[in-house]
């Protein structure tokens, strides 16, 4: 019952959109899946087609109420969601003077882990305690990399993180892949990340995820790219990289 | 000399591409201006082509440095940059318990003001207390919004903090302009937002920075588009921006 954190403190990389999609393709393959919205923006919330404001919130469970009375179920059968909403913006500043600030999350998820195959978290683009959090909750992380910057810089911050999560709160964290997002072959600069990315980080997807309208669209009409557009590009990548990311499992 | 926040807790909408471009544009055009990295992830300070890690940074003008010993020169004449550095990270927790958290940059700077013709400050891709500091230091928010997402639901949040704000820590906060950015004429969905935003916002430029492989390139090379491709429909954009800015302040 692995939990995957999905981060990257770079804004717009596609942390949202993989979250949904790939969530989508693990359910729709038969597994069980909750997706945690772990982001005041609540984009995977609305993006499922939710409305933010329901009744209980990640706000309310960090706060102590039962995660599983906030689970609710989306269009997608096999996918759930633990929505967020704006409040959660407010639970940096609650949580900097508790003492167990970093494993809130943890805690209150651990109830829940027996009963889906695998959890994914939506994280915020910070790095702040939202995601310190999530990154503490996890057993791997899944960093999305978008193609047109060439963003090698803060990844470095990322992995340096990452590794001081696993040595003081989380000995089990990992990175679990690299995801590269928005590729579009008719640039350099595309080609170039690429290359670079798969160069230092071997742990990168052979899945590439290409930049397209229709994947771009389905989030604004509260829907995955399997139910707004089953047949583009986007929903084949999102498959092939839900297959890749079983066989790493299975091998895990 | 007016303060202007480029913020929008969106991530990846191109706050930190329209701070380096509209303010090298500024600059070619014989204003004195001063570009603020206020965020962890530095993006506009490795954009102009700086390291980071140099003498002073805003987390030291946070801390108590002097504001004019951290400001450097950059490629671009007339354009002067405060840069950041990974460490302003952990300026949201360390100012959390201080009585003039939100105010602490507006103080910093206030020093500086005179000395240019406009200030622009890059925000992080959040609400956090770093945002709040710029917000409460500027006279002015411009707000990039992408053409890719539906994303006024986001808007209504940041035009609620905005508010907030303006009514307790800095009355003369006014949304200065909302600019599309990424647009794609090619998409219904880039028209559709479009439609909304200038319906929501009366406040939107007539400007559209449309979305351009070249502009996309030019910070990897650590080079404002006017230095990496003079004559592409991102850089004419950007210099039209510039313009109607420019009109905008002068009827101010
Ligand atoms: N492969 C793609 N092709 C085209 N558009 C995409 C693709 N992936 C994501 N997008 C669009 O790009 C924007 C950013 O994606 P998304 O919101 O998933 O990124 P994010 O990393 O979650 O952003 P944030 O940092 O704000 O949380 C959204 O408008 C999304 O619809
Ligand atoms: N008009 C454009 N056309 C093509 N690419 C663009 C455009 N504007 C920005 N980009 C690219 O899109 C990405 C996001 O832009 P940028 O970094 O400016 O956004 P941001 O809002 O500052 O992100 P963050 O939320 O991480 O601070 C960058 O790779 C940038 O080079
Ligand atoms: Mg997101
Ligand atoms: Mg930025």
């Amino acid at each position: 019952m692995p939990v995957v954190a999905v981060a990257n403190q770079k804004g717009g990389v596609g942390k949202t959109t993989t979250a949904i999609n790939l969530g989508a393709a693990l359910a729709r393959s038969g597994r069980r899946i909750l997706l945690i919205d772990g982001d005041p923006q609540s984009n995977a919330t609305s993006g499922l087609g939710l409305a933010p404001g329901a009744p209980g919130t990640i706000y309310d469970v960090l706060g102590g109420a039962p995660a599983a009375d906030c689970v609710r179920p989306t269009d997608e059968p096999g996918l759930s969601l633990l929505p967020a909403s704006r409040d959660l913006a407010g639970a940096e500043v609650e949580l900097a003077e508790s003492p167990d600030r970093e494993r809130r999350l943890g805690a209150s998820i651990a109830m829940l882990r027996s009963g889906y195959d695998f959890i994914l978290i939506d994280c915020a683009p910070s790095l702040g305690l939202l995601t310190l959090n999530a990154l503490t909750a996890a057993d791997r992380v899944l960093i999305p990399v978008q193609c047109e910057y060439l963003a090698l810089e803060g990844l470095g911050h990322l992995a340096d993180t990452i590794g001081r999560v696993a040595e003081w709160l989380n000995p089990s964290l990992e990175v679990g892949g690299v995801l590269l997002t928005m590729f579009d072959p008719r640039t350099n600069l595309s080609q170039e990340v690429v290359r670079q990315v798969r160069a230092h980080f071997p742990q990168t997807y052979t899945t590439v995820i290409p930049r397209s309208v229709r994947l771009g669209e389905a989030p604004s009409f509260g829907r995955t790219v399997f139910e707004h557009a089953p047949a583009s590009p986007g929903a084949d990548a999102y498959r092939a990289l839900a297959r890749e990311f079983l066989a790493r499992e299975e091998r895990a």
